[in-house]
This record gives C-alpha cells, structure tokens and sequence, in this order.
C-alpha cells in the first residue's frame, strides 16, 4: 500500500486525513456488518435493520469528515493572517474536539495512540486559552444586530441587566399594580380564613 | 458600552469587520446586507411588542401582518435578488418563523421546478400575486419520513379527466404543514398516484383549499389549525381531510410524470425528482443551523463576558465567567462549529445550485450525491445545533430560561429541524445507503468521483510518534 501518514494532531490538513480514514473504517465495517447479516440468510430489509447502529454511525462520521474538510478548505481562502491565525485556532479546536467525543473510533482504527489522546486534551486546554481574547470578537463577526438577536443577555452594548428590568416592566401581567386575582379570589380568602 | 466588553473588543488580535466580510463573501456584500437590514430595522410598520408577550392569535395575527407587508415592501423597494430577500425577510421574522414561511420556501420553489412551461404560465402569477397562497402537504398524521407508505390517494377518471383526491383514513389526515390551517387557499398535495388501476407511487398535485373569493374552506375539504406546539406560536400549522375532491388533469404537476388524457402514465426519469424541494430545504437547513448556533453562541459568550461570578483566587474580584475553563469547553467547541456550519451551508448552497443547473440541462448524475449528503448534513448539523442552543442556554444560568435572553425562543424555534424535512436517523441511514452502495462500488473496482471518492484509497495512518 502506498506510503502510510503520520498523524500529527497539531495539523489540521492531518487531522483531515484521519477523520477521512474514520469514516473510511466505520462505512467499510458497515458495509461487511450488512454482508455478514445477509450470509446468515436475512432478508435485506432485516438485515438493514439490523444493522442502523452501524449505518447511523458510519453516515455521522462521513458527514463529520465533510464538515471538517470543508472548515480547513475555507482556511485556504483567507488571506487576511490575523484572521487566518483565529480560524485556524477554531478549526484545530473543532477537529480536536471531535477526536476526544469520539476518542473510540480513532483509538480502534489506529489513528492515534492513547498517549496522544491525552497530548489532545491538554491541546484542547491550551487552544481554550488561544481563543479566549478572541471570543467577544469573533460573535461581534456574525454581525447579528440587537433587533436581530432579541436578547437581552447579547445585547452588544452589554448593558444585560437594566435591559432585563425594562423587559420585566414591560409583562402583560405588570399593567396594573395589583391583579384583578386579588380581589377576585385572594381577598375573598382572607376574610373567610 | 459595558466596561468588560469595551475591554473584550480592544483586546482582540484581528478585525472582526474583514471575518465579516469573509462571511458574507465580500465588503459590498457586507454593507448591502447592513442596508437592507436597516430598512427592516428603521421601519416603525415592523415594530410591535415583544411577541411573548402576546396570545397566540395575537402572534399570528402580528404575523400576518409582518408578511403582508414585507411583500408589498420588497416590492416597492424592488428587491428581487434571492439573497437580499432572504436578508430582508430575516429580519422581519427575527427568531420566530413567518406566517406565509412554505408558500415563498415550498409552494413557490415547487411550482418553478416540478410544473411543465404551460403550468408554470398558468400557476406562478398566481403565486407571486398572492392570488394562489400556498403550502406543501406531505406529512400525514400516521406517516411522516416514510413517504413512500403516505395514503392519501389521487384516483385518474378518464371519463372527466380529472382526479378525485381522498384521505381513506384517519391516518391519511394531512398534519404539520405550516401555514395550512388558516392561511393558504392552495395546497400542493403528495399522494398515491392510482390511473388504469395501477398505483404509480407519490405525485405531486396542486390542490385548491379555500376560496379565492372568501377564503371559506370548498366542499369536500375539512382543514384547520392543529393547536398549540412546543413553539412556532406564530404559525398555523395545520390538517387537511380530503373527501373525494375533485382537481383537473391539468393540476398533477406534470415536468417529469405525466398522465395522459386516456390515462395513460408516463415515468420521470429519476424518481428522486419529486424530492427536489426536499432536498433544496435540507441544504438550506444546513445554513439555518449555523445561523441558529452563532446567534446561541454569540448571545451566550457576550453574557459571559458580562457576567461576574464566584471567586477565582481567594480575596480577588469576581471574575468574568468567561475566564473559567469549564465555561470555554462548553461554548468555544459550539462557536467553532458555527463557523464550521457556516462554511458547510455556503457549499450546500452553492453544490445545489451547481447540481440543479445539470439537472435542467437533463443531466441527473450528481442528483444521488446531493440527495445524500443534503439528508446527511442536514441530520448532522441539526443534532449539534440542537444541543448547542441548550447548551449555551443553560451557560447563562437562570437568565437563560427567561423569554428576554431570546434562547428559549431560539430553541423552540430550532429544534424542529431535527423531525421536519426528514427525522434525522431516517437522513443519516439515507447517506448510509449511498456510502454503503459507494463502498460496494469501490471494492468492485470502480474509480468513484465527489466527497464519498475517498473510500478507494487504501491509504492506512501510522499513529504520530509522542
């Protein structure tokens, strides 16, 4: 076969790599889970069925191969370095985070060592901090403004809490200082007690 | 401006505004969308109250309104780029959906792709007058993903050279479509196509629900409003009984299928065409939940860096949520993901487009992939989207659950995704019949092409050396 691949989860186009060979695995071992239900002589329908947890499995790593592909393909057009440095951390990160979610399966085909998973969590650790100066701006860059957003807790001016009490003042059940319920029913209660 | 978010933003190492601009694809792009946004925004006709503070025939009616408007308004500003109407309408709605939502995303869509020249004559002035409003009615209260089991039926009577429409049981009563319970006058009806004794499977038929003069339901039609749901308060989801109703030939959307005068039936050329407004609603599903998990993440991280609490070192200040670890594990891994989503959706958008241009030019090879990782995508980035927004709610403590930090209605709104346009595990064991047929294909030799062409390499990783 031809020249095996070093994993080097520090690189995302590696990373990309090994997602693929995942899911390369998990659809072959679907593939011959489905083959090995239909020689014990099941129906195909059966032995589809009998087979979904491997299937549902081995379409969720393909489409996670996709998105990872497509994260580190869309690095390619950025030009602007300070922004590339910032998605190149979110991009590691999101990769990362799949490999330790899913640590089994990379484990099991042999992408990676049990030392490297631990070299991944302390990795994870040290990206956390990366993105920590950049996490304000980089929702800023969404670019969704208070009208859009509807919320008091994100609004961009931060002032959360006064916006939260003009939002209370403004309940249905704020119109008038006391509600009918007290005289209909809590005051009648009283008197009879 | 609050002091901590001051500090946040002069603490960044990049300009936000040029990641805008990567997001939108351009600068123009950028202050385009910005200025359509504003005219949503400085529109006192869009104000009203905040909708939770409302019944729910106050919200639909708050809701019609809003749509009423936003076409009559995109009209006179003559926005017509699909892209800016979708900026336009974006805002109108905010986080809730509108009330005419299937007749601009599905009814409309469908008549462009599934109706022969002479039919789309006929149909789409209609529509885009707003004569014809319009919904999709697939779902049935018994069958939902499963739509070749779907039972209402579509009976061809050569003698009239009509169809007689019926809902044989209670199974069969049409339920969920949005907008069909109070709004639409035309449903566009999926049903068993039966001619010369011989069902043909699911066909597509426009089918008339009220009356154009007085919006009264027509005879033979029993429809309504569904009641209260987990959210969408705004929209009137609804059930369609057919009893033996009676639609011209002319009204089976003819493009692919046909039946004849006689009743004759003629086959399409891939039965994967039907799903075409599907598979157009998964791919844009795949964008919906980028915006869905940047908006969760964007209000969850703001309020984090608001937010003080607890103590991180003895004596010190209250730190900012935001500088606790266990907090970035939880929201920087979703705002990644938005990112990713993003991404991926402006693919989708761009492999549909590229992939329904072949297929109008009869060329239909690349309608299988786009099938299965439209449903696959879709199923994928709704699951995690869908944790997400929970996520990032419940990273903003109690005020979380209050209407006013809008997650909630993010949620509610959201979570739909993951049983409308397909329930998820039935998507995901979709892509896996492709990835399972491309596997088979490859071990027999074939050279596969597009995203599943990796499954020819027998290429094997060594594990990096610690």
């Amino acid at each position: 076969s031809s020249r095996p691949t070093v994993v080097n989860i520090n690189d995302l186009s590696s990373l990309v790599e090994a997602y693929k060979l995942r899911a390369a695995r998990l659809v072959e071992m679907a593939a011959k889970g489905l083959q090995g239900e239909l020689q014990r002589s099941k129906s195909q329908e059966d032995a589809w069925n009998n087979c979904s947890i491997e299937l549902v499995r081995a379409s969720d790593a393909h489409c996670h191969y996709v998105v990872v592909k497509l994260f580190a393909a869309k690095l390619n057009e950025v030009s602007d370095t300070a922004v590339h440095s910032v998605l190149n951390t979110l991009a590691l990160l999101y990769a990362l985070q799949g490999v330790a979610l899913n640590s089994g399966d990379f484990l099991q085909a042999g992408l990676l060592t049990v030392p490297q998973l631990a070299q991944v969590t302390q990795r994870i650790k040290a990206l956390l901090a990366e993105i920590r100066p950049n996490a304000v701006a980089l929702v800023d860059a969404f670019d969704y403004r208070d009208e859009m957003l509807n919320s008091a807790l994100g609004r961009y001016d931060g002032n959360v809490y006064e916006s939260m009490f003009e939002w209370a003042k403004r309940s249905p059940l704020n119109r008038t200082e006391v509600h009918d319920a007290y005289y209909k029913y809590m005051k009648p209660l009283q008197s009879k007690l | 401006m609050n002091p901590d978010l001051r500090r946040e933003r002069e603490n960044a190492s990049f300009n936000p505004e040029i990641l805008t601009n990567i997001l939108d694809g351009s600068a123009e792009k950028t202050s385009r969308r910005r200025e359509i946004e504003s005219l949503v925004i400085n529109d006192p006709d869009f104000q009203h109250d905040d909708l939770n503070f409302m019944s729910r025939s106050d919200r639909y009616d708050a809701a019609v309104k809003k749509s009423a408007q936003m076409i009559l308004k995109l009209r006179d500003y003559g926005i017509s780029d699909p892209e800016e109407i979708y900026f336009y309408k974006r805002v109108v709605r905010n986080n809730f959906h509108e009330a005419f939502g299937l007749h601009y995303t599905m009814f409309v869509p469908t008549l462009y792709t599934q109706c022969t020249p002479e039919q789309r004559k006929k149909w789409l002035p209609l529509a885009e007058t707003f004569q014809a409003v319009g919904t999709y009615a697939q779902t049935e209260l018994g069958h939902g993903t499963h739509i070749r089991r779907l039972e209402t039926t579509a009976t061809y009577d050569p003698s009239t050279q009509e169809f007689v429409l019926n809902s044989p049981t209670v199974t069969s009563i049409k339920w969920w479509p949005g907008g069909l319970g109070k709004t639409s006058n035309h449903a566009i009806v999926l049903a068993q196509l039966y001619t010369q004794g011989k069902c043909h499977g699911l066909h597509a038929f426009i089918v008339p629900i009220r009356s154009m003069e007085t919006h009264q339901p027509l005879p033979g039609i029993t429809v309504g409003d569904i009641g209260p749901k987990f959210g969408f308060d705004e929209v009137d989801n609804g059930y369609l009984k057919l009893d033996n109703v009676r639609i011209p030939r002319d009204n089976m959307l003819m493009k692919y299928a046909k039946v004849e005068p006689d009743g004759t039936y003629v086959k399409p050329p891939s039965d994967k065409l039907t799903y075409g407004t599907m598979v157009f609603i998964r791919s844009m599903i795949v964008g919906e939940s980028a915006k869905a998990l940047a908006k969760s993440s964007t209000i969850a991280i703001r309020y984090s860096a608001v937010r003080h609490q607890s103590e991180l070192r003895p004596g010190e200040p209250e730190p900012q949520v935001l500088d606790y670890q266990a907090q970035q594990y939880k929201l920087f891994p979703l705002l990644a993901a938005a990112y990713a989503f993003t991404f991926v959706g402006q693919y989708m958008s761009n492999m549909y487009h590229r992939i329904t241009g072949d297929i109008n030019q009869g060329d239909f090879s690349e309608l299988p992939e786009l099938h299965a990782l439209a449903a696959g995508l879709k199923a994928f980035t709704t699951w995690v989207t869908n944790t997400g927004i929970e996520v990032c709610r419940m990273s903003c403590g109690g005020h979380g659950y209050s209407r006013c930090s809008s997650l909630p209605d993010i949620y509610v709104t959201f979570t739909a995704t993951c049983t409308y346009e397909g329930e998820n595990t039935v998507m995901m064991l979709q892509t896996a019949r492709y990835l399972v047929k491309s596997y088979r294909q490859a071990r027999e030799g074939q050279q596969l092409s597009g995203i599943v062409s990796y499954l020819n390499e027998q290429q094997r990783v060594q594990p990096h050396p610690v």
